[in-house]
């Protein structure tokens, strides 16, 4: 049995959102520590991981470790159907081949139910080490998503490097090339306005603008995101979800032969 | 070009 009473429905809504781009089928995974996913994309090039702890749930009820397949956009099509302000409680019996979700509205004068069909996926699950990265940078998720954007119209990746002048991202295509350059700014209003920049060593790394301009899908979870970067790793771009966790996109760069 | 590498190029299926 399965029961996961989430007050801000509107959390899982845009957590389907940043996701379902980069992700067709994955596995939803229930255990006590929380309701996670991992996943790749389809050319195996970049790895999504989300966690909603337990603690984030107003009701988390998890009798056993269970892994539910779901079409991501066909959850998608489901959530859409829940208002911004209602209560989503994700049900699951134990052996069910559907999980329902409920849709509550905040005066409960509304109450929806809407199953959907659970499939089967292969996925294996891979180790992900917990790394010393050479520089992090924490700035405005919009500003990140701005710049993706921007870069994309003029290449198709990313060269970003972080040194101690601060944080450069750099494209080049047909029509010319782009640099630009974000410095540590911390004398902001308020503390989500802020760029930070930690850099152990210099590091210089090219990525994929396509899979960049879907990470920033994730930009209405949080006001700030983290990118953390070191040589001959995949990029790590994360996005809270509140308090109660995080979606981590992984991306592998690209390297000169 | 720049050539693009995989994920399981670096995490190890567990």
């Amino acid at each position: 049995m399965l029961e996961l009473r989430l007050v801000q429905g509107s959390l899982l809504k845009k957590v389907l959102e940043a996701i379902k781009e980069l992700v067709t089928d994955a596995n939803f995974d229930c255990s006590a520590t929380g309701f996670s996913l991992q996943a790749m994309d389809s050319s195996h090039v970049a790895l999504v991981a989300l966690l909603l702890r337990s603690e984030g749930f107003e009701h988390y009820r998890c009798d056993r470790n269970l892994s539910m397949g779901m079409n991501l956009n066909n959850v998608s099509k489901m959530l859409r159907c829940a208002g911004n302000d209602d209560i989503i409680t994700l049900k699951a019996d134990d052996g069910s081949d559907t999980v329902t979700f409920m849709f509550e509205s905040p005066n409960q004068d509304k109450i929806a139910d809407f199953e959907m069909k659970l499939m089967d996926i292969d996925s294996e699950h891979l180790g992900i080490p917990e790394a010393e990265y050479h520089a992090i940078v924490k700035m405005p998720s919009a500003e990140f998503a701005r710049i993706c954007k921007d870069l994309s119209s003029i290449g198709d990746t990313v060269v970003i490097s972080v040194t101690k002048e601060g944080v450069k991202f750099s494209t080049r295509g047909d029509i010319g090339n782009a640099n630009i350059v974000c410095r540590q700014n911390t004398t902001v209003d308020k503390p989500e306005e802020a760029t930070i920049i930690e850099m152990q060593e210099p590091v210089s790394l090219t990525f994929a603008l396509r899979y960049m301009n879907s990470f920033t899908k994730a930009t209405p979870l949080s006001n700030t995101v983290t990118i953390s970067l070191s040589s001959e790793l995949p990029v790590v771009v994360e996005y809270k979800v509140a308090d109660m966790g995080y979606i981590r996109f992984y991306l592998a760069p690209k390297i000169e032969d | 070009k720049p050539r693009q590498q995989v994920i399981s190029r670096f995490f190890a299926p567990k």
